[in-house]
């Protein structure tokens, strides 16, 4: 589910 | 971008211009775990990886300059710097932080999300972000009392992290497919490390007394 994400948090 | 994060971002800058204020301001890092700040760097640094490559918006990427540049900045300091390195409390910092670096990049090689070079360096920084506090937190109970601004640096991390938790709480209820368990579960260990402190933190401004944590 996350791959889709980017890590767009700091 | 939601308000939590945003408070929680803010909180956590707020946190370093606080440790920055007290290093510059009394030319002394007394009471600052060298430690705790070299494991908040290589938190950073591995964390941050793809600065270079992926581009979110001006916002995520100057943040990121400014928390590699800044904890940078404060380990340099409590090394190099002729007037501030003679302060440092050198015999109140012997927490085993290599121990930490060890165990966390053991479990990062365990459990991530994906095995590749990126995503193991990003769960290691999860992880030690979430004990990287622990050398100055035992530091603080070894020196008894605390300093006004240390305690209001430590007071504001754990504010940062509180705020990313209600954060992910409201992505969860907004985003259809928010799941980050490696940094919700690691964040909630974080948050907790900071309970106790919160505790006496609270107990010490309600009597207006000096912050004084039990040995």
């Amino acid at each position: 589910a996350l791959n889709g994400q980017t890590k767009d948090e700091l | 971008m939601n308000i939590f994060r945003l408070a929680g971002d803010m909180t956590h800058l707020i946190s370093i211009l606080v440790l920055l204020l007290k290093i510059y301001a009394t030319k002394s890092c007394s009471g600052i775990s060298l430690k705790t700040q070299e494991l908040y760097a290589l938190v950073f640094l591995t964390r941050y990886l793809d600065l270079l490559t992926d581009f979110i918006s001006i916002y995520n990427t100057v943040m990121k300059l400014v928390f590699i540049g800044s904890s940078l900045a404060i380990v340099w300091c409590m090394r190099r710097h002729r007037v501030v390195r003679r302060s440092y409390d050198k015999e109140l910092d012997t927490f085993r932080h290599y121990f930490l670096i060890a165990a966390t990049f053991a479990l990062a090689v365990l459990v991530y999300e994906k095995f590749t070079f990126r995503e193991i360096l990003w769960a290691f920084s999860i992880y030690l972000e979430a004990v990287a506090i622990l050398p100055q937190l035992v530091m603080l109970q070894r020196s008894g009392n605390v300093d006004n601004l240390t305690g209001k640096y430590v007071f504001f991390l754990g504010a940062y992290r509180a705020f990313y938790i209600l954060n992910w709480i409201y992505r969860y209820f907004t985003e259809a497919r928010f799941t980050r368990w490696i940094a919700c579960v690691s964040g909630l260990v974080q948050t907790a490390l900071y309970a106790d402190f919160f505790y006496y933190y609270f107990i010490s401004w309600k009597n207006n007394a000096k912050l004084k944590l039990p040995a």
